[in-house]
């Protein structure tokens, strides 16, 4: 079983001590407010209340044996980093931390952080995608101009089958798979037909992705 | 072209605004702080520097011809419902609000905004999944049990074919596409090769990726 440590229990932070503990993982949960460790505390494996700066509280805390620290400290960018350098410290291999700016991260990434996160930049793209392409439900960015998108059927396309829509020439997407209740047909040949209800999943431009939904 | 009002231009707001714009569409960008506001003076149509919550200045700014409007204030919960009231009576029918928790949510949803989003929250679901599913650094779930998932190569594929690999007769995957620097091969043939640094779009069953991601 993986442990995990996560310091600084903001909305990000909160969230990712749940999710991890719901699926399973051991969590020791660190803010140094403590009605922040209040909520977690019925979820977590163990929480306390310390300010993370401090190396030897966060040693006494038993924070050194954790597989993975993951830091999410956002208004306050020197505790971000000072915080990050105390886990190095205490050697831990295995450190995820949030940024708030590309330069922040850049310095997180220098000082040998495993990964930097930007949660509310990522998010944002996708809901600024969801409100533009009205009916993409879900999507993978891939590149600055392509990515994976799942979609409702346009009403234009119901009936047709894949061969008369011309996906490739038309809209520069390829179909990966059509969802169908809960049945998934992979990889759909030329023949087959578009119901209504169905929701696509298709590879293609971001361009491309907008003019098919308007349809 | 529609036009967005985004009010709030911390993290979430300022890149709600930045991608917006990005991909054509008309934006209006709010804040009552002047450094939030020059930063994407360059990218979007139009910025103001007032409080959102000042019906008389948002009415002169021009917000009541929008589209959709998009709050983005996230400390101060009231603020946030102020705002969106002043929405609500300057007739805006489709409005985006940024939640805190859930109770806040269901207090947008009442007063009847079109959609609540939680940034925070939803990206910590995602990372902690990829903080479990090793190699994973983007999902799109489709069934309960199959999904698209984007991971990192695993070493023991490096310099080996699609066709050596077999991935759908000993993995139940499909390949969909490779990641190679800014580069996308849709649809790899069984002769190409897997380099290292590669990152692969899969769709597949859980269990099928989380046995490839151990690997
Ligand atoms: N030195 C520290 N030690 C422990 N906890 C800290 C420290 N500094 C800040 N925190 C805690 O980290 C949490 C998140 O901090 P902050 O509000 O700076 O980030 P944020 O990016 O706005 O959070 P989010 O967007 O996830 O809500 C807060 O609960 C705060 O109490
Ligand atoms: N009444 C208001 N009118 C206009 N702008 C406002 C108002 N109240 C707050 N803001 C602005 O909204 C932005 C975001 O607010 P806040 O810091 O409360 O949210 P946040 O959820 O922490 O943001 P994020 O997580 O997106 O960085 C700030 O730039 C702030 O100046």
């Amino acid at each position: 079983k993986k442990t995990f440590a996560v310091i600084g229990l903001g909305r990000f932070g909160f969230h990712v001590a749940k999710t991890l503990a719901e699926l399973g993982a051991e969590v020791i949960a660190i803010d140094r407010e403590e009605e922040n460790v209040r909520e977690l505390s019925d979820f977590v494996t163990q929480t306390y209340i310390l300010d993370a700066m401090d190396e030897k509280a966060m040693k006494e805390a038993g924070i050194a044996n954790v597989d993975v620290a993951i830091v999410s400290i956002g208004q306050n960018v020197e505790a971000n980093l000072i915080v990050v350098m105390v886990l190095i410290d205490l050697g831990i291999k295995n450190i995820i931390a949030k940024a708030v700016t590309p330069l922040h991260g850049k310095l997180l990434e220098k000082i040998g952080v495993t990964r930097v996160v930007y949660p509310e930049r990522d998010m944002a793209i996708r809901v600024s995608h969801s409100l533009l392409m009205k009916n993409v439900l879900e999507e993978i960015p891939l590149t600055p101009k392509h990515g994976i998108f799942e979609i409702n059927t346009p009403k234009s396309f119901v009936d047709k089958s894949l061969k008369e829509l011309q996906l490739r020439k038309s809209f520069n997407v390829n179909i990966l798979a059509i969802r169908r209740g809960n049945d998934l047909i992979i990889n759909p040949s030329g023949e087959d037909k578009i119901k209504e209800d169905d929701i696509l999943l298709l590879l293609g431009t971001n361009d491309g992705i907008i003019k098919l939904t308007r349809l």
